[in-house]
């Protein structure tokens, strides 16, 4: 028996072709974060906070779907999801629908924990994490320019992730899942 | 999709998962991972933390999956995921978890999941695709 942590940043269809200037942020960020992750576990703070801080450093890289970099909706909107759980406890919170929290991770800890229920989407959700004074952001700061062409093309090829697949060439190597 | 799982030396488990859902969905979509029991999920046993097309995570109830395993079955976390991973819709999933006795694991059926892992006795791995 000892500590252990994984961390992932989305799975899907990652062309081996994806481009370096696509590919070494990640990694390098998934060093950072697994580096984040081991100070925390080893300086004895408990799993609940080591994943949600490692969650809140992915939620501020832009190049993953979380957080600033959170993919568009078809409306060219952002709509975040989130969801912690305590194994011993079991308890656990939930967000969906959030598109102003800087941290919808924090957020659905404060759902497990400072109420008694555990899931809260759209207005109920804002409405919560102004009650909270969670760190709020305009809009623009989740979108990004990338995030922006890829829903064009995505409109360009009528796709809606659901039922087709986009090529590698036609999302430059880069995931369109998870 | 994000998400991070870890054990402390106590046993003590729990997990996350942070996402901004698919590519020009419909607004008003709720469907992926941050689901507690399909793509997020940790008991006394494990904790998992999934990724890769929602609507077959939610419907395969992924996470729940591998406790369920682990718990009624006895398989270790790395036979429960794999089993779940390889009866889920191929392409559609990948998942993190680790178990209250330090193990770690991350199998995926997409092309690639972005990931890294490491355990007290010294691992360390940071990957996309399979090799």
């Amino acid at each position: 028996m000892g500590w252990a942590i994984a961390l992932h940043g989305g799975a899907g269809e990652i062309s081996r072709s994806l481009p370096l200037d696509k590919k070494q942020p990640r990694e390098a960020t998934l060093r950072r974060c697994l580096d984040l992750g081991i100070s925390l576990l080893k300086s004895g703070r408990t799993p609940l906070d080591v994943v949600e801080l490692v969650v809140r450093e992915l939620e501020c890289c832009p190049h993953f779907n979380a957080g600033r970099g959170s993919v568009l909706t078809s409306d060219g909107t952002v709509e975040m999801e989130a969801c912690i759980m305590d194994g011993n406890s079991q308890e656990c919170g939930a967000v969906s629908g959030v598109s102003t929290v800087v941290h919808p991770i924090s957020l659905a800890r404060l759902v497990m924990e400072k109420t008694p229920h555990m899931y809260l989407a759209f207005d109920g959700a804002e409405a919560f994490a102004r009650t909270q004074g969670v760190e709020i952001a305009e809009k623009s700061y989740f979108i990004t320019p990338s995030n922006q062409e890829r829903l064009k093309l995505a409109k360009q090829s009528k796709s809606s992730d659901y039922n087709t697949e986009a090529t590698p060439t036609e999302n430059e190597g880069d995931s369109h899942l998870g | 999709t994000v998400g991070c799982v870890a054990v402390d030396a106590n046993g003590n488990l729990a997990t996350a998962t942070s996402t901004g859902g698919l590519v020009n969905k419909m607004v008003g979509r709720i469907g992926d991972t941050p689901i507690i029991g399909a793509g997020t999920y940790a008991n006394a046993l494990c904790a998992v933390s999934a990724t890769g097309r929602g609507e077959s995570i939610i419907k395969h109830t992924i996470a729940r999956d591998v406790a369920a395993l682990m718990d009624y079955k006895g398989f270790s976390l790395e036979k429960a995921s794999n089993t779940v991973i390889t009866k889920s819709p191929q392409g559609d999933v990948g998942l993190i978890a680790v178990s209250a006795d330090g193990e770690v694991t991350m199998p995926f059926n997409s092309t690639g999941m972005f990931r890294a892992c490491a355990t007290q006795d010294g691992y360390r791995e940071v990957g996309i695709w399979s090799d």
